[in-house]
């Protein structure tokens, strides 16, 4: 495995998203795999929908919350094309699910799978080498004060709450971190990002590892 | 902006909540050990109290339905 690799450097990560008061970060977190995902296998990188997931997602709860496993059960089970964030774009409430017709674009998945890597996380390192950013589910309780740095403190795993997109990991340093992107703006943390310490389950950052099949 | 982030609380309120966050600021930096750890300020949550930020920010949870799957020692041992 290399001692650092990005998916930024690749151009494969749309930019920072912002989910403003809207409690969806489970939402922005797949559309991100599957977004990254899209690209790799040879799609032109596109900003998808996120309202569309969270005003679809029947087994979520819109901006009062969800998960990223079940959004994936979902898009896997309905089979639903996520259509261009310019078609459908954020509107930080929760409303009603607007359908498209079949000849529409859009991007669907295949299948999805998730993983407890609790305690191997150079498994995670290889999923995201070989297959694209994931989606996970962190404590970020003390992220509500991050502004940089590598977080190794004030962090817990079990108590996972918010959901998020790893996209990288660097080990060339003396502390190897996990590069994270998040959906608070590009004002929060490093540039929209924040980086974790690799090795301990830090922030529960591989209690709950999910990614799309396409 | 962090004075009044999503209202309900009067100014003098959402200023003490701030004073608030410098101290936890102060503690979550007094245990940064070296080079690299992360550091903790004022950002646009700072007006915002933890319970409010996570009502606001901290909505996802695993499933309940799902049994994750946990990858074997032996498995993971091959393809080493």
């Amino acid at each position: 495995l290399p001692s650092r690799f990005d998916w930024r450097d690749k151009k494969l990560v749309t930019g920072v998203k912002n989910q403003l008061d809207c409690g969806a970060c489970w939402a922005f977190s797949i559309v991100g795999a599957i977004e990254s995902r899209n690209a790799i296998i040879g799609h032109p990188l596109e900003d998808l929908s996120v309202q569309q997931v969270i005003d679809c997602s029947y087994l979520d709860k819109g901006c009062n919350g969800g998960s990223t496993d079940n959004a994936l059960k979902w898009l896997n089970q309905s089979h639903t094309k996520l259509v261009k964030s310019s078609e459908y774009p954020f509107k930080a409430t929760t409303g009603a699910c607007h359908y498209f017709p079949p000849t529409e674009f859009g991007v669907s998945i295949k299948g999805y799978e998730a993983y407890d890597f609790s305690d191997y996380e150079e498994q995670m390192m290889n999923i995201l080498i070989n297959v694209g950013p994931i989606a996970v589910i962190v404590d970020a309780v003390s992220w509500q004060d991050y502004l940089g740095g590598i977080i190794q403190h004030h962090c817990s795993s079990g108590h996972s709450n918010h959901a998020v997109l790893v996209v990288g990991f660097d080990k060339t340093g003396d502390t190897p971190y996990w590069i994270v992107k998040n959906s608070w703006g590009t004002s929060w943390g490093i540039d929209g990002y924040v980086h974790v310490k690799m090795g301990q389950n830090i922030c529960g950052i591989a209690d709950f590892v999910a990614f799309p099949v396409m | 902006l962090f004075m009044d982030p999503v209202g309900e609380r009067s100014p003098a309120d959402r200023y003490g909540i701030f004073l608030k966050s410098l101290e936890r600021h102060a503690l979550l930096n007094s245990d940064a050990r070296g080079s690299g750890d992360a550091y903790y300020g004022i950002n646009q949550f700072s007006g915002l109290s933890p319970e409010e930020f996570a009502n606001l920010y901290l909505q996802s949870y695993p499933s309940r339905s799902l049994d994750p799957y946990v990858p074997s020692k032996a498995a993971l041992g091959g393809s080493a």
